[in-house]
């Protein structure tokens, strides 16, 4: 699965995922980076994309989580990124990217690494792949 | 209001022992990526444009799993599925069941922009696709030999796998050795078949 959350100097946001899926999946299979909500989600406040174990991600509707937790719990960006990682996913293994309208950029995961990198207008710029 | 600020992924869950030259290409594609993202941001695309021009770049290569390199169907198949959405209004469009369009985000886009719905999925994608005059591709386009490889092992260690780039010895590491470790379950399943992506 690939993804990319941006937001732009006037403050829009938006997200985009796409993935194979599985490998050894069964035809037909749909998993959470076409399901708005799960592995995709941006709104006035936000933008998330994850990836990870699909079927963990659509229960816990993972990307609408973020929006929700920091429109109703008041969470900063990280926070609700490390808050919904933690407390969403059961079992279930996944890892997520996300920018806010302030122009701030997090992520999580909470299995063995991530392949992401990150960058921001004031000259912050971070590829990494483990913790 | 801060300024613009971009992130990227390729997915999650690695096998530790991946490869150093692997991991090296992996940051390379990134790091492309990123100041793909960036010139265009400096150039005033918007922030939906961004992620649109971004995606294609990551599906494009066959490094992760998405377009060209995605993983395999227990048929040795190819069916990928895309979702993209807008903050401002929350306008979002998704597909799923691809097997011939080369950048399945861009018809999301198509599906967002230009149709009453959010979500299209198998035939009818193809068919809108068709429509949409996208770029059309041989699903053979998007199976590489490593995946091929992949997938036998995955049918061997009888395991449904997340696009998990290992190389080709110790998948009994994640396959069914591990299944027999960890009681839990998920969806019916013992959760270690789901190596994380």
């Amino acid at each position: 699965t690939v993804g990319c959350v941006v937001v732009d100097s006037q403050g829009r946001c938006a997200a985009a995922t796409s993935t194979g899926g599985l490998m050894n999946k069964m035809s037909g299979r749909i998993g959470d980076s076409p399901l708005i909500g799960s592995g995709t989600y941006a709104c006035d406040l936000c933008a998330v994309s994850c990836t990870g174990e699909g079927e963990a991600i659509i229960r816990g509707t993972l990307a609408r989580d973020v929006a929700a937790v920091m429109e109703y719990k008041g969470l900063q960006l990280q926070e609700a990124v490390d808050y919904v990682i933690k407390h969403r996913l059961d079992d279930g293994k996944a890892g997520m990217i996300a920018v806010s309208n302030k122009g701030e950029v997090a992520y999580g995961f909470n299995c063995v690494g991530m392949f992401r990198g990150c960058a921001t207008e004031d000259g912050f710029m971070e590829v990494g792949i483990w913790e | 209001m801060g300024g613009w600020s971009i992130a990227v992924h390729g997915g999650a869950g690695v096998d530790p022992n991946l490869p150093l030259q692997r991991q090296e290409a992996a940051k390379q594609l990134l790091t492309r990526c990123l100041n793909l993202g960036i010139s265009a941001l400096r150039s005033s695309l918007s922030a939906i444009d961004v992620v649109e021009h971004v995606v294609r770049e990551l599906e494009t290569d066959p490094l992760f799993n998405s377009g060209r390199g995605a993983a395999l169907t227990e048929k040795g198949t190819v069916e990928m599925e895309a979702s993209i959405m807008d903050g401002p209004k929350r306008r979002c469009g998704a597909v799923s069941g691809l097997t011939t369009v080369k950048n399945p985000i861009s018809l999301a886009r198509l599906v967002m922009d230009k149709s009453p719905h959010s979500y299209l999925a198998f035939s009818g994608a193809e068919e809108f696709a068709k429509q949409q005059g996208v770029e059309l591709v041989d699903n053979d386009y998007f199976i590489t030999e490593e995946n091929l490889g992949m997938l036998k092992l995955a049918k061997e260690a009888n395991t449904i796998m997340f696009d998990y780039r290992i190389p080709l010895i110790g998948l009994e590491t994640c396959g069914a050795g591990a299944a027999m470790e960890s009681p839990i379950q998920m969806n019916g399943l013992p959760i270690s078949v789901y190596a994380p992506e």
